[in-house]
């Protein structure tokens, strides 16, 4: 998969959403 | 649900929606289905009268979200007395609009050469879950993003004991399709969306802990996102 900074920003949402 | 990867979507089993004592001796029985991207009522008609039932026609009310026959009600043959008819009626979504309360609400006529009968019944939403239903990753984030906290509906769901890829899989057999998978503190949070045939957008995380039978599922978007939602506990099971 390309590295297009989108898997990072999921990683993001689920830690945010987990850890807000 | 089916065996490896011939699962499909769930379709209630039928229920009756007119009572052959409220229309002189015709009873209605149904259920709805979405097959190869086609809305179909699936109706068995009864005939309890003494005499032969003919002219079937069927007509329905304006709706929330444009339900309408896509052809004439299809009983090929006069239904005697105590015979019952299978018929599948395939429907469009580009009739008349109003909202209903509750917003699944379908108010339908029958009439044969007797006389013309009412009933109403409740459709699964998923029925509008199109095929074309995954969002662009990019598209998901930035729309996520942007909707307010207040827009969140959350549910739980007991006792379900897929994992997250089986869930997955077993939900995009309904059209709810995963976008992303994400492993945080032993929860599996899957990122889901949902296009409804009016063009209005479901997005909806789904969590799950591993070894912990609950469910839980936030969604966001409109009104629509709540009743979407609850329809993941049917289609999980």
């Amino acid at each position: 998969e390309l590295d297009d900074g989108l898997d990072e920003a999921f990683s993001r949402l689920a830690e945010s959403r987990t850890n807000p | 649900g089916g065996v490896g990867t011939t699962t499909s979507a769930y379709v209630a089993p039928k229920t009756v929606w007119l009572l052959a004592m409220k229309a002189k001796g015709l009873e209605i029985a149904g259920t709805f289905s979405r097959r190869g991207g086609v809305i179909h009522m699936e109706l068995s008609l009864t005939n309890k009268a003494m005499s032969v039932m003919t002219d079937f026609a069927i007509q329905f009310n304006r709706n929330s979200f444009g339900l309408a026959p896509a052809g004439p009600l299809q009983v090929l043959t006069p239904l005697s007395p105590n015979q019952t008819t299978e018929v599948s009626l395939p429907l469009s979504t580009v009739g008349p609009v109003m909202k209903m309360e509750p917003l699944n609400n379908l108010q339908v006529a029958v009439k044969n050469n007797i006389d013309v009968f009412y009933f109403s019944c409740l459709y699964p939403i998923s029925i509008l879950f199109v095929e074309d239903g995954k969002m662009e990753r990019q598209v998901f984030l930035a729309t996520w993003k942007d909707i307010p906290n207040e827009n969140e509906a959350q549910f739980h769901i007991k006792d379900c004991h897929l994992n997250s890829d089986a869930a997955s899989s077993k939900l995009q057999s309904s059209n709810i399709f995963t976008i992303a998978k994400r492993t945080v503190d032993n929860q599996d949070m899957l990122y889901q969306s949902i296009k409804l045939t009016n063009g209005i957008w479901v997005l909806a995380e789904l969590r799950l802990q591993a070894g912990n039978s609950n469910y839980t599922v936030s969604g966001v978007l409109e009104r629509e996102s709540y009743i979407a939602l609850s329809y993941m506990e049917l289609a999980l099971r």
